[in-house]
């Protein structure tokens, strides 16, 4: 038996806007720690890691260990039914071939649930190493998605460049070039406005603005968002969920042919 | 001219 309660609808609306663009399906992998899923987008580009703690659950049963393989699209209609103040249960008996996910009104007067059909999905999952990085940014999460727009409308690429004085975006196409310097703020009023840079050593990396702007759409999770790079190696963006987990993306980054 | 990088030529199968 699986059970797993949410407090509100909100945050697992939020977790689905943040993976639905690059992944149409993921596995689910469910155990007394909590529920993870990792998965590459179609292009094998980026992968998607996905943690929730059990411990940041209203309530949280796993007897044994179940991959749920979903179908995003169909979880995203049926969590459409779903108000932000509602509840939500997903449950899974074990060997079953269906989640259901029930949603109940603050009230407890409104009571509904939903049966989705689980799918067997090839699950290969990669193995991420242990990785000291370079340079580590923290900004706020709605300034990194503002940057990734602005610049997209350049280029198709976006070059990454982080030194001790700051972190530059820069982007040029046919239109001409863009470049957003930020530098690590002194002292702000709210942590969440903060830009922070630990670096070990410069780095410059370019990145696809495609795959930069889809992780965007977790900027509702979390008010700051993580960068980290070294050079050659995938760029990670990390988005907290407050009390119960993460949400990482990995990014291979362009070459020079 | 960039060219992109696989993320499975980073991450190998566990």
């Amino acid at each position: 038996m699986f059970e797993a309660r949410l407090i509100s609808a909100t945050i697992l609306k939020k977790i689905l806007d943040a993976i639905k663009d690059l992944l149409n399906e993921g596995t689910f992998d469910c155990s007394d720690s909590g529920i993870q899923l990792q998965a590459m987008d179609n292009s094998h580009v980026s992968l998607v890691s996905l943690t929730l703690r059990s411990d940041g659950f209203d309530k949280f049963r796993c007897d044994r260990n179940i991959s749920m393989g979903m179908n995003l699209g169909s979880m995203a209609k049926i969590l459409k039914c779903a108000n932000n103040d509602d509840t939500v249960t997903i449950k899974a008996q074990d060997n079953a071939d269906t989640v259901t996910f029930m949603f109940e009104s603050p009230n407890h007067e409104k009571v509904s649930d939903y049966e989705m059909k689980l799918m067997n999905l090839d699950q290969e999952h990669l193995g991420i190493p242990e990785t000291d990085y370079s340079c580590v940014v923290r900004m706020p999460s709605m300034e990194f998605a503002r940057i990734c727009r602005d610049l997209a409308q350049f280029s198709e690429s976006m070059l990454i460049c982080c030194t001790k004085e700051g972190v530059k975006f820069s982007a040029s196409g046919d239109v001409g070039s863009a470049n957003v310097k930020l530098a690590q703020t002194s002292s702000v009023d709210k942590e969440e406005e903060a830009v922070s840079i630990e670096m070990q050593e410069p780095v410059t990396l370019t990145f696809a603005c495609r795959y930069l702007n889809a992780f965007t759409k977790a900027s509702p999770l979390s008010g700051q968002v993580q960068l980290s790079m070294s050079a050659d190696v995938p760029l990670v963006v990390e988005y907290r969920i407050q009390d119960l987990g993460h949400i990482r993306y990995y990014l291979a980054p362009k070459i020079e042919d | 001219k960039m060219s992109q990088r696989n993320i499975t030529s980073f991450f190998k199968p566990k």
